[in-house]
């Protein structure tokens, strides 16, 4: 069973056109294991990307140096999968 | 004599309970049938509810859920949309009228592989559960392998990644039954597909960012729609063009049908904005389907009155 300790999902808000281009050039670095929940597409647009544990900490370097702005969404997509995980179990009981 | 179900609705399923509630439904109620329109690449059936007082080759309305497997809300919701409908018939003035005019086909579960492997090995997985020759990934993105710009922008070449659209258009047996199930039929009027992610409700095109010829009326039905869903909890859904809502995508669903005839063509997102990604709270399956419901019904209603 694969798991998600220490993924997380950042919410990525673009300004410009530039900053497109750059999350696109990111979607193509196929190390990363990153999973785009919505693509980068349109400066206005929200852009949601799951990261793996290992590349949390490049893919946040890389949006600081550029200047793009993020929040995190999902701190550890484990924590929420485990919920989900007890809550079906309960529910399964009932 | 009735049986009686005890399936919860406020919950998630796998998929043997789910095909368990579709023999339930079916059995339960006259007008509905469970029908298979095919196997998916693991041979799993895909089953269809159809729903139809009588009459033959009515015109007919799709509706289906789940073709990325981890958006679990979508084949939920679906499971709720079908028991409101089955026990709606006959009492609801809306639901019998439409039913007493046109079919319904429900495809609760449109990538069972997917499911099941959600289950199992990877509550992230969204692609099917196809071998691609000469590469170590598995599976193609089900909505970037239909024939409407397959292979075209927002659709990758690569196997390895989530929205890799396959070695040619209807390579996926999951999408390939739909389309030869919807070309035999003949006489649809709507195609409906249910997604989840950023709520929003979407009309052709997503190959293209250019208009469909009946923008107007697909705009105003969508917005119509968004209107509905809005009235019961206030959740907003965003209205567009594919392309203008959310970016180009080729080789999807909607465009095929839209290009294929079917006029009525729309995807909905249902929630979650991002909080809790593709894993919403089993406490907001019941709300998320009541919404969508009244979306579905408001287009529903209008296929139903505007017959072409």
């Amino acid at each position: 069973l694969e798991t998600f300790v220490g993924h997380q999902v950042l919410r990525i808000k673009t300004k410009n056109e530039e900053e497109v281009k750059q999350l696109q050039l990111l979607e193509s670095l196929e190390h990363l294991g990153l999973d785009f929940w919505i693509n980068p597409s349109a400066p206005a647009l929200p852009v949601d990307v799951r990261i793996p544990a290992a590349s949390v900490q490049s893919v946040k370097a890389f949006l600081e140096s550029q200047g793009i702005a993020y929040s995190i969404l999902i701190e550890d997509l484990q924590d929420v999968l485990d919920k989900e995980k007890q809550d079906m179990a309960e529910s399964a009981q009932r | 004599q009735r049986s009686s179900s005890s399936f919860d609705f406020g919950t998630y399923h796998t998929l043997d309970d789910i095909n368990e509630e579709l023999d339930h439904l079916a059995s339960e109620y006259s007008f509905v049938e469970k029908i298979q329109i095919g196997e998916s690449y693991e041979q799993r059936p895909l089953y269809a509810l159809k729903f139809s007082t009588g009459g033959r080759n009515r015109p007919a309305i799709w509706l289906d859920a789940g073709i990325h497997s981890r958006e679990w809300v979508t084949q939920a919701s679906a499971l709720w949309i079908a028991n409101k409908i089955a026990s709606d018939y006959g009492t609801d003035d809306s639901i019998t009228s439409l039913l007493d005019k046109m079919d319904l086909f429900l495809l609760p579960v449109a990538n069972p592989d997917g499911f099941v492997y959600t289950h199992t090995s990877n509550r992230m997985w969204r692609k099917t559960r196809s071998k691609i020759p000469g590469s170590v990934c598995v599976g193609v993105d089900p909505n970037r392998n239909w024939d409407a710009g397959f292979g075209g922008p927002g659709a990758s070449n690569s196997p390895c990644s989530e929205s890799y659209h396959g070695p040619s258009a209807n390579s996926e047996v999951e999408v390939k039954s739909v389309v030869d199930f919807i070309k035999s039929h003949g006489n649809f009027k709507a195609f409906l597909t249910l997604h989840s992610y950023s709520q929003l409700l979407m009309y052709p095109y997503g190959y293209k960012c250019t208009r469909p010829d009946d923008y107007a009326e697909l705009e105003s039905l969508g917005r119509a729609a968004a209107s509905s869903i809005r009235s019961l909890y206030g959740t907003t859904f965003q209205v567009g063009t594919i392309c203008n809502t959310i970016y180009q995508a080729s080789g999807g669903s909607i465009d095929w049908a839209y290009d294929n005839g079917i006029k009525y063509s729309f995807a909905f997102e249902l929630r979650d904005t991002g909080r809790y990604g593709f894993l919403l709270p089993a406490s907001q399956i019941i709300p998320a389907a009541q919404e969508t419901w009244l979306g579905l019904k408001r287009i529903m209603e209008h296929v139903r009155d505007k017959s072409y």
